[in-house]
């Protein structure tokens, strides 16, 4: 996951939001159903909670809106772009919009929720049989009236349970009119209209008037979709005529003649030849639900993600479960903490047979073995083979002593787990190294020895100040690189030469602290310092030229101010406060997880 | 069998997006999204920029690294998506 530059987030956890306008697509109640669902999403997994609010100023102020809809950020028509929201703060800050040239859907196809009739506001069943024909739409048939309808269950004929699809002669939602339907012909502006229409208004919502003047009453409501109303095109909103000419030829349902992609279209008016007004049929459409707990996502501060699985990678796709991904809790966590769920179950002192794990939601440490009541330091010296030749070389160079920092007496019980975060991470002789203020703890994946530790830096590595910002250990000669401030050390085995000053590598003063240094190939090592990282041959200890090279080129989806970089069973680690991102050698971003639970494995 | 009848096609009104080429559709997508501009500053001709904004939209989004304008790339580009950048302020 991705937080947004300076991790924005709201100083409150009680929000509000408030929804500006509706979709004609969709049943009023049904999109405040989604929102609800989509804040809900959040809220399960943090201490945030959701108000909806009716006037006034809310935290995020939701609308639908299609192409510039006043924010600067133009959507697109149908397809493409299907909302987007600002980061958290005040004005249009925390704000989602919904495109509404899209078709607004539960993800699996219009949703025709009915009103009256006998079926208590259900749904369409399509198709439905009535005097044995059945129908994929709402009809008119069998009613003088031409108010649309449906059955609610698959057999009118045989269940006789109906309601009446939405239609601008049974109603309008918004305006000022509480609901009142249409009014046909009616007067605006001196002209006379026979149908829903867009005239007087620049967002392309589809009114009409509620009496049979508007310029008398300046009574209006808009006119909800019917279920054969058209997407994008050039008639959003206006339903398919049925039958219509196009190139002369009669069609009686939706048709992708005339086009290469394959999508059904209709005409809104009986000859596309004459009048060019067409629009894409109903489709599946998209889950207000999903997009709008998208959407929410970036309101309450999250940025798009890199994994696929994610509701926050950029790209829609419907899933019919929904279950918010790790990716998100950690990310929404990292902003706002955990919920008010139950806590993390603590650790029975000794596990037995009979005992099950309760189910948390920490993230399940793998298998540990016990730790011993005394735990033994094992050897941490760092080879000796640099050649006499090299540290000739470097002797002769001069000096600058510095002031090196004596340790405190390091507590051997002081417990790695206990530590929010390290100065350094470094892999030497095949143990994870975790080093904090004077004080480092090891951890071997392969003697599965659990962590061991607090041992001294001072002892191991005489000379070092207590706070090292980096450190990586030369594949070839297996000395051991450490760097702090703009100085830096090279150990073979505890004879050291250094500090020196890391200009002498040729790396400039845009560098700041070292951040950490992945190995790569046999005398090569990457050295990162802020959004940069340079090449450095190990063997000349120079960086190559063509460096610094912008960290974001290549190690693409990884936090760029990351604390601590390294190396670690053949995979990079870029860290950032409680988490680190894994990252393969093709560049690719297989994990995000906590550094406290899945690298130093604390219960 | 009957000769089958030449389909005709044609530009709807409102829909001109559709003529636009596949590296045009690219390069607006790469700038729209946040991919371009940092390689951009960096220049060397605009082929290779091209292919190096490419290369950052398929980490970012877990695309096969090719930095070219693959079939996979272009329907991602192609995709519904959220319109915030992913790269980017």
């Amino acid at each position: 996951f991705l937080t947004f530059e300076g991790d924005l987030k709201w100083d409150h956890t009680d929000l509000t939001y408030r929804v500006l306008n509706y979709s004609p697509d969709l049943d009023r109640a049904v999109i405040d159903d989604a929102f609800m669902r989509a804040f809900k999403v959040w809220s399960d997994v943090t201490p945030l909670t959701f108000t909806q609010i009716y006037s006034g100023e809310a935290d995020i102020m939701i609308m639908f809106g299609s192409g510039e809809h006043g924010d600067g950020y133009p959507f697109d028509g149908k397809d493409g772009l299907l909302a987007h929201a600002f980061p958290p703060g005040a004005g249009v800050q925390g704000d989602a919009h919904f495109d509404d040239d899209e078709l607004w859907t539960l993800g699996t196809g219009i949703e025709v929720k009915t009103r009256y009739g006998n079926a208590g506001g259900a749904s369409c069943h399509f198709p439905f049989v009535f005097e044995g024909r059945s129908y994929s739409r709402c009809i008119t048939e069998g009613r003088t009236d031409g108010l649309p309808w449906c059955a609610t269950t698959a057999s009118y004929d045989t269940d006789k349970r109906y309601g009446f699809c939405p239609s601008e002669l049974l109603y309008t939602y918004g305006g000022n009119s509480d609901g009142s339907p249409c009014v046909f012909p009616f007067v605006f502006d001196g002209t006379s209209y026979d149908a829903c229409t867009t005239d007087g208004r620049s967002d392309g919502y589809r009114w009409c008037s509620t009496t049979a003047s508007f310029d008398r009453d300046k009574k209006y409501g808009f006119c909800p979709n019917r279920d054969t109303a058209v997407v994008g095109g050039n008639s959003q909103g206006d339903p398919c005529v049925f039958p219509f000419t196009f190139l002369g030829q009669s069609y009686s349902a939706c048709t992708s003649a005339g086009r290469q992609d394959g999508k059904l279209w209709c005409a809104t008016t009986a000859s596309y030849d004459d009048d060019k007004k067409w629009g894409f049929c109903p489709d599946r459409g998209y889950s207000i639900f999903l997009v709008a707990a998208h959407e929410f996502g970036h309101a309450l501060g999250l940025d798009h993600s890199s994994v696929r699985e994610a509701l926050m990678y950029p790209m829609y796709s419907y899933v019919e479960d929904f279950q918010l991904h790790a990716d998100d809790i950690k990310g929404i966590q990292y902003l706002y903490g955990r919920g008010s769920g139950p806590e993390p179950t603590a650790p029975a002192p000794v596990p037995t047979e009979e005992s099950e794990p309760e189910p948390s939601g920490e993230p399940e440490p793998t298998e540990e073995p016990e730790p011993s009541e005394e735990p033994e330091p094992v050897p941490t010296e760092a080879g000796s083979t640099s050649t006499t030749e090299e540290q000739e070389e470097e002797e002769e160079e001069e000096v600058t002593p510095e002031p090196t920092v004596q340790p405190s007496p390091v507590d051997p019980s002081r417990d790695a787990c206990t530590e929010r975060s390290f100065d350094a991470i470094t892999e030497i002789n095949g143990e994870l190294h975790f080093f904090k203020n004077g004080k480092y703890w090891t951890r071997s994946s392969f003697w599965k020895s659990g962590l061991q530790g607090a041992f001294s830096i001072a002892d191991t590595w005489p000379g070092l100040p207590a706070i090292i910002d980096a450190a990586f250990q030369d594949v070839l000669t297996k000395r051991v690189f450490f760097f702090a401030g703009r100085h830096f050390w090279v150990f073979s085995g505890k004879s050291v030469l250094g500090p020196r000053g890391i200009e002498k590598l040729g790396i400039g003063k845009e560098a700041g602290r070292i951040s950490g240094a992945l190995q790569r190939g046999r005398g090569k090592v990457l050295l990162f310092s802020g959004e940069s990282y340079w090449r450095l041959d190990v063997k000349v200890q120079r960086v190559d030229k063509g460096y610094p090279r912008a960290t974001d080129d290549v190690f693409t989806g990884v936090p760029l101010d990351a604390r601590n970089v390294f190396l670690y069973q053949d995979k990079y680690h870029f860290c950032q406060g409680s988490f680190y991102w894994r990252m393969t050698p093709h560049y690719q971003v297989d994990r995000v997880g906590y550094v406290k639970y899945d690298i130093l494995q604390c219960p | 069998p009957l000769p089958e009848r030449p389909r005709a096609l044609v530009t709807f009104p409102g829909e001109l997006a559709s003529a636009v080429s596949d590296v045009e559709l690219a390069e607006s997508y790469l700038q729209r999204f946040g991919y371009t501009s940092a390689a951009e500053r960096r220049s060397g001709g605009r082929r290779a920029a091209l292919g190096r904004a490419l290369r950052r939209m398929q980490r970012r989004l877990g695309l096969p690294d090719t930095g070219r304008l693959d079939a996979g790339t272009l329907a991602t580009m192609r995709a519904p998506r959220c319109g915030v950048p992913d790269v980017g302020r």
